[in-house]
């Protein structure tokens, strides 16, 4: 079989990023697609590519996704992540996770450790600490970028067009 | 939003989608990535797929498990993701995008706003791109 692995970094906008933003996007999606198949080539598992891939998305804060999320309404992280194994459809899920960096590494553990599907908030995070998950603080995920981000969505709210905003 | 599609030696399929969710959300929203068939979806007997996008809009169109319910009527899957994204915008005004590979190891990157950075390697092939056209 062929050894493929694709990864995105997010659809949005109604218009280009400005051009050193597409570089560092660029740079950061084929980063990930490049480790994971590092994973693949080395004879790891699809699903063992995906994480791997994932996990140096979350670490970018370029994109929203860990260390780089967008806040919620008062300033926070709120993180979901979900991975699935098309082997036998075994999946792990977790909704809406805070100062943890990796939250498909969480969702992986849901998939392993648990008999359920998705956890969500405190009962994630007790999970987590279950599992030697390390807690990080709040200020590890929050961007420069996206304090200002939250400020102007605050500033305009509903005067944003539908194609700037509620897209994640 | 971000995510991952591969497939492995053994033919195995996978997907992982993580995501923050939409700026200035309410405490307690959560959108379409962590959802089973939303966010996306993996079978060995059709392929995998992750989603990005209107994380509201996702949700009522199943948007990835439809995308492999095309697959499954006979679609490749640079069709099966263009009319999954299309029966979105059509039917409840939504846009995003997909990333899809199949069991026999085709792959696609679609999306219906402006930009979404992707990159893909089959066999030792790197590509990439973020803009219509690339």
């Amino acid at each position: 079989m062929p050894l493929v692995i694709v990864v995105h970094g997010g659809a949005g906008g109604n218009a280009p990023h400005p051009e050193d933003r597409q570089e560092k996007l660029r740079q950061g999606v084929t980063k990930a697609a490049l480790k994971g198949y590092d994973i693949l080539r080395g004879g790891g598992r699809a699903i063992d590519a995906v994480e791997g891939a994932v996990v140096v998305l979350e670490d970018d804060p370029e994109f929203n996704a860990g260390c780089g999320s967008v806040l919620n309404e008062q300033g926070k992280v709120e993180m979901d992540a979900i991975i699935m194994d098309g082997k036998d459809l075994s999946s792990g899920a977790v909704s809406a996770v805070k100062r943890i960096a990796n939250p498909i590494k969480l969702a992986h553990l849901v998939m392993e450790k648990t008999r359920h599907t998705l956890l969500t908030d405190q009962g994630a995070a007790l999970f987590a600490k279950a599992m030697g998950v390390p807690e990080i603080p709040e200020e590890q995920l929050v961007t420069e970028q996206n304090l200002k981000r939250l400020e102007k969505a605050k500033l305009k709210g509903d005067q944003l067009p539908a194609s700037e905003k509620d897209l994640g | 939003t971000v995510g991952a599609v591969a497939m492995d030696g053994q033919g195995n399929v996978a997907f992982a989608t993580s995501t923050g969710g939409i700026v200035n959300k309410m405490i307690g929203r959560v959108g379409d990535s962590p959802c089973i068939g939303s966010g996306g979806y993996a079978d060995n007997h059709i392929g995998a797929v992750s989603s990005t996008g209107h994380g509201e809009s996702i949700m009522k169109v199943n948007l990835a498990r439809l995308t492999l319910f095309h697959m499954e009527q006979g679609m490749s899957p640079e069709e099966a993701a263009s009319n999954a994204l299309n029966y979105m915008k059509t039917r409840v005004q939504g846009t995003g995008g997909l990333i899809v590979v199949s069991k026999e190891g085709e792959w696609t990157a679609k999306w219906s706003t402006y930009s979404m950075p992707w990159a893909a390697v089959k066999d030792g092939q790197l590509q990439y791109g973020l803009n219509p056209g690339e």
